[in-house]
């Protein structure tokens, strides 16, 4: 189970990552 | 046709999956686009996210009896510190060169990395709590190989001692493995058996003993009751060993199996 919690960690984490990059180029398209 | 096998994966993957591939569409289309903004932060939470992965993927190895789980995880969670420093990489260049093209590669490449890791490292461990269900179905079928040689009550009582907690163990972890299914075809097959099981273990047991009563009252009609319990304890075999391969299945697998 710990390791499903780590996985849900590390999601989270390259979400919030993933917004933020993607936020810079959403106006261009 | 969903793309992920069960439930728990499906819910911790999917949403990122789609923002990874909305994050390759922005920035091919926008190749040269917007100055991109520090992403340290955002990668430093995603490291420290990897650490703990890796660290409770190393436990999980080193506390492990399934040497596949062994010799599989490790590459996993290679993969996903990889990533972590592709992503580390790609923070770096952006600080000095927000326009950095290969910053954005990194980025992408670091991006689809982590969930490409993390996606391996879940089937992973889903394949080895799914082979420990397996190994209880096993211990059924082994069980049920025994039921032709019993003919005393005495024997049958054990017999009863020691199928009914397996099965019954066997019932619940199928249960909830079946709910856990998104594929549907998968799961109302699971369904399927385990009703059958549930009908066929009592009549097997009065066969069992109407074999065990003609035995002990000079065996007249042992051959027929003898032929009608070891159908019963086939067809609940073939239930078994139909469990066994569905819960091997992927979606991924559909179109090569079925």
């Amino acid at each position: 189970e710990l390791i499903l919690e780590a996985a849900k960690g590390i999601m989270a984490a390259s979400s919030a990552l993933v917004r933020a990059a993607n936020a810079a180029q959403r106006e261009l398209i | 046709m969903p793309v992920f096998h069960t439930k728990t994966i499906e819910s911790i993957l999917e949403p990122v999956a789609q923002q990874v591939s909305r994050l390759v569409i922005l920035h091919e289309e926008a190749e040269d686009g917007n100055a991109m903004p520090d992403l340290s932060r955002p990668v430093q939470a995603v490291s420290l996210a990897v650490t703990n992965l890796v660290k409770v993927g190393r436990e999980t190895i080193n506390s492990s009896d399934d040497p596949i789980l062994k010799a599989d995880m490790p590459s996993s969670l290679a993969r996903v510190e990889n990533a972590s420093q592709l992503l580390e990489d790609a923070a770096a260049l952006l600080k000095s060169d927000p326009y950095s093209s290969s910053a954005r590669k990194k980025l992408i490449e670091g991006s689809r990395g982590i969930l490409q890791g993390t996606s391996s490292l879940l089937l992973c461990f889903d394949e080895s709590e799914v082979r420990k269900i397996i190994r209880e179905c096993k211990r059924v079928l082994d069980y049920l190989a025994v039921a032709e040689v019993i003919d005393t009550m005495e024997d049958l009582v054990q017999f009863l001692k020691d199928l009914s907690p397996c099965l019954s163990k066997v019932s619940r972890e199928v249960g909830t493995r079946e709910k856990e299914l998104t594929h549907q075809v998968h799961s109302e097959i699971l369904v399927r058996c385990l009703e059958q099981i549930k009908i066929l273990a009592p009549i097997l047991i009065c066969g069992m003993k109407v074999y065990i009563h003609i035995v002990e009252s000079g065996g007249v009609g042992a051959a027929e009751a003898a032929e009608n319990r070891n159908y019963l304890a086939s067809r609940m075999s073939d239930e078994i060993q139909e469990i066994i391969r569905v819960l091997q299945l992927t979606t991924y697998d559909e179109d090569t199996s079925e």
